[in-house]
């Protein structure tokens, strides 16, 4: 999975 | 996950509970100016990257947040600015912007704008109700839905914790956003004497008064 700034939660 | 969609949802849920409260009764009585200025900062601080969310589910929570916490700032500081009571909402923010600050700049994932302002947004979240619970402890009591609206506020980051638990089990890279996780079980700590009183007193049809 990709995540460009590494956090995926809000 | 389910608990992820569903704290998420509360999130949103306070949010319009308290919309609903300023508007409808044309009053922010109650409610911490200060606390929901932090929360500005908070979103503002945390989404900065979101030109770049991959997400659309994130996306438009992101906008979501932002634009409605705009719109309660706009109204306590504006439109019903008389009814919003200062002398009542004492506490020192200066004290949560500096413990987020060092925390941000002591212990960020890495060393770049985006991590450091992004780290200080979860530390300040996990703080930022103080000035509402200390305006509740001053006043002793509050309107039945400003204890919603705290609630649901409440039960938010709460249900966050089983999300991570579920994600560490079920997702094969086993990984923990340290920051993210033990700021967001000092949030809920946090709230856990409100939980208990709107339990024993609000969830039964009485008023939410101190004991």
């Amino acid at each position: 999975k990709i995540m460009v700034g590494g956090h995926d939660e809000l | 996950n389910l608990f992820r969609v569903a704290g998420d949802m509360s999130h949103l849920a306070s949010i319009f509970i308290l919309l609903h409260k300023i508007v409808q009764l044309k009053s922010c009585s109650g409610i911490s100016f200060k606390s929901q200025l932090l929360y500005l900062i908070v979103y503002i601080t945390r989404y900065l990257d979101l030109p770049w969310t991959p997400s659309p589910y994130n996306f438009i929570f992101k906008i979501l947040f932002i634009s409605s916490q705009l719109y309660i700032i706009y109204l306590m500081a504006r439109a019903y600015r008389p009814t919003n009571d200062p002398n009542l909402d004492t506490f020192r923010v200066e004290y949560l912007l500096g413990f987020a600050a060092v925390l941000a700049v002591l212990f960020p994932v890495r060393y770049t704008v985006l991590e450091i302002f992004w780290a200080f947004s979860i530390w300040l979240e996990s703080v930022a109700i103080l000035p509402q619970l200390f305006m509740l402890q001053r006043t002793g009591e509050a309107e039945a839905i400003t204890a919603h609206y705290l609630f649901a506020l409440g039960t938010y980051r709460a249900l966050y914790i089983p999300n991570w638990i579920y994600r560490y089990v079920t997702e094969p890279t086993h990984k923990i956003d340290t920051i993210a996780v033990v700021a967001g079980v000092l949030q809920t700590v946090l709230y856990s004497d409100f939980f208990w009183i709107y339990y024993t007193k609000v969830m039964k049809g009485e008023k939410f008064k101190l004991p």
